[in-house]
């Protein structure tokens, strides 16, 4: 692609070819080959080799100033919110996450408080099953609120550190139900006074430009404080986690790369760059 | 939007005198960045303009006192004709007429199986709902449970057989019991694992589908068209449902879809409720295209 000697016309329809097609958006890929056509009349860049590595090295800057403190350094108990538009890999990765944690020394408890869709307690239940992991359920049709309540106690009680709180999907454009969520930390900290919440949303690597303003939402209702990045295994690069990083501070934590419990592990931004231009 | 910013432009072009091809590039800039916020495909988006810049220069745009209006009516004539008619489901040769429902991981497939259930049992069918995916957890009680729901029967076997040979068993079952419409409902997957398309091809040989119908997330971005070439290589897709259209996704997924595999687009998913699915008026999807 760029191992052509001339930099010419065709090497910026490709690199704004390949920087669009990764989701990262028209306005930020154009303005990204903009700045590098700049550099080079600038003459501070002459070949395709070195536009693309400035391109590469303003990406991985970009995303370099996320240091989020991840939920396996994190001191004390713990409830994660796990939070989402509809199939994008919450309960899956509460599961992948449970296992994660365990092994890094952690103990956790599942919260099934998606009481509303088909077999989503259950789901959840066979993967409590396969990881060794306590769930605590409600009644299909109960109330979130009880639900978390009931786990974050429980977790108490037992002397576990970590809650995985699994949500039902929403669309953030339903207001009732991105209302519903807003109540989750307060009825966390009822159960439990001193257990640090952390709230992620789940964010599916196909999704395009909507992605922003899903996450605008799911911070306003419930003040997330990462992304957990799932399904980067496929052939979508993720991309639009550039824009909601920029504009609204939210780091990824997580990547999830396939369906099974291992398939989870924290955000490698070099790699994840890397990966982009592959 | 694309009016207002349209309108912009041409005014501040209109000062200079009368317009020419150079104000029509201006503004088909802003065409294409507003299609490219839509998630339509890079080069989908490309080839479109490039027909839309045709239209604007051979057609009144130049001499036209609402140049900015005329560009948008082109642009939304040509989304209509590119998104085509709405198709509604082939259910021909010997009963039972077979619907095979692909896609990739969390797209909607079991939600839309069961509403399609209750759409065809309106018409007067008689579906056999397949619970073909035993890798998820607990995929085959979620069918169950909607089939319950709706009263409509569940073909199953748990997790211990093999898709295949639970689609054909299915198929006998459903030819003793008089089911008109069998709907398969498989697992979610990568167009990129190869043991999972071969699978699927291996059901579309033996089950013979009249419908197979590729299941898209509305808020897909660029990859939708990668994604779709890949699918119809592998099983000759023959209609798309677009899902979770009751977001606000701008949808341009569907476009990039439409174009790369010329298949049709049958449904719209517009809530997770087993009556959420709607036909598709291409005018509407246009209009939600262009933003
Ligand atoms: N390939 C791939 N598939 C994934 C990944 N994460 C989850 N999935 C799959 O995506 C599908 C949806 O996952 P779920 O965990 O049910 O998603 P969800 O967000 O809980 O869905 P709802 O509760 O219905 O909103 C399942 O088929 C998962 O196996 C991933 O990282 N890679
Ligand atoms: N709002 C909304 N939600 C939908 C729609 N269609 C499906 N969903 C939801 O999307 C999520 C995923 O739906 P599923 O039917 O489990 O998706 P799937 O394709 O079968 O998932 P896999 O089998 O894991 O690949 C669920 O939470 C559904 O309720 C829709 O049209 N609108
Ligand atoms: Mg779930
Ligand atoms: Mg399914």
């Amino acid at each position: 692609l760029f191992r052509r000697p001339v930099l010419d016309e065709s090497t910026w329809d490709e690199l704004t070819q390949l920087l669009m097609e990764s989701d990262i958006g028209p306005s930020r890929a154009f303005r990204l080959v903009e700045h590098a056509r700049e550099m080079v009349e600038g003459e501070t860049l002459k070949t395709p080799v070195e536009a693309e590595t400035a391109l590469r090295r303003q990406l991985v800057e970009s995303l370099g100033a996320a240091e989020p403190m991840l939920l396996e350094d994190q001191p004390g108990r713990l409830a994660v919110h796990m939070v989402g538009v509809n199939g994008s890999g919450k309960t899956t990765t509460s599961a992948k996450l449970s296992a994660y944690l365990r092994h890094r020394g952690r103990s956790t408890l599942l919260a099934a408080a998606d009481t509303f869709r088909a077999a989503a307690i259950d789901q959840l239940q066979v993967w409590g099953e396969r990881t060794g992991t306590d769930v605590i359920a409600g009644q299909q049709g109960s109330d979130l609120g009880a639900v978390v309540f009931d786990a974050v106690h429980a977790a108490r009680m037992r002397g576990l550190d970590t809650v995985i709180i699994d949500t039902a999907g929403r669309l953030h454009t339903k207001t009732n139900l991105m209302d519903e969520l807003s109540k989750l930390r307060r009825v966390a900290t009822k159960a439990d006074p001193d257990v640090t919440q952390v709230a992620l949303l789940v964010l599916d690597a196909t999704t395009g430009q909507n992605a922003l303003m899903q996450a605008k939402r799911f911070l306003e209702a419930v003040q997330v404080d990462g992304i957990i990045l799932t399904k980067l295994d496929g052939t979508a690069k993720g991309g639009v986690v550039f824009a909601v990083f920029e504009e609204l501070n939210l780091p990824i934590w997580y990547v999830g790369s396939g369906e099974k419990l291992t398939d989870l592990a924290p955000f490698d931004h070099l790699a994840f760059v890397n990966a982009l231009f592959r | 939007n694309l009016t207002d910013r349209l309108t912009s432009i041409f005014s501040g072009l209109r000062s200079k005198g009368a317009l020419t091809e150079q104000d029509v590039e201006e503004a088909m800039r802003e065409v294409r960045m507003s299609l490219l916020e839509a998630d339509v495909n890079f080069r989908v988006v490309k080839d479109f303009v490039a027909r839309v810049k045709e239209r604007s220069i051979g057609g009144d745009v130049l001499q036209s006192l609402t140049p900015a209006q005329q560009v948008v009516k082109i642009v939304h004539e040509e989304l209509v004709a590119l998104l085509g008619d709405a198709a509604p489901l082939r259910l021909d040769g010997q009963p039972p007429a077979v619907i095979m429902l692909a896609g990739l991981q969390g797209s909607g497939k079991t939600t839309t199986a069961a509403k399609l259930a209750l759409l065809l049992r309106k018409q007067k069918q008689l579906p056999l709902l397949v619970a073909a995916d035993t890798y998820r957890p607990a995929a085959v009680d979620q069918l169950v449970y909607l089939g319950k729901q709706l009263d409509v029967p569940v073909y199953s076997e748990g997790t211990s057989s093999k898709p295949p040979v639970i689609v054909a068993n299915a198929l006998r079952e459903a030819r003793t019991a008089g089911r008109t419409v069998v709907i398969l409902d498989t697992a979610g997957r990568l167009h990129v694992d190869n043991a999972m398309m071969e699978e699927l091809r291996e059901i579309g040989a033996l089950s013979r589908p009249s419908e197979t119908l590729l299941v898209a997330d509305a808020m897909t971005g660029q990859d939708a068209v990668r994604v779709a070439e890949q699918f119809h290589e592998s099983v000759s897709l023959t209609g798309l449902i677009l899902t979770k259209v009751d977001g606000d996704a701008r949808g341009g997924a569907a476009l990039s879809i439409r174009q790369v595999t010329g298949v049709p687009i049958k449904f719209l998913g517009t809530s997770e409720k087993p009556d959420g699915l709607e036909t598709f008026h291409p005018d509407r999807l246009a209009q939600r295209i262009l933003g």
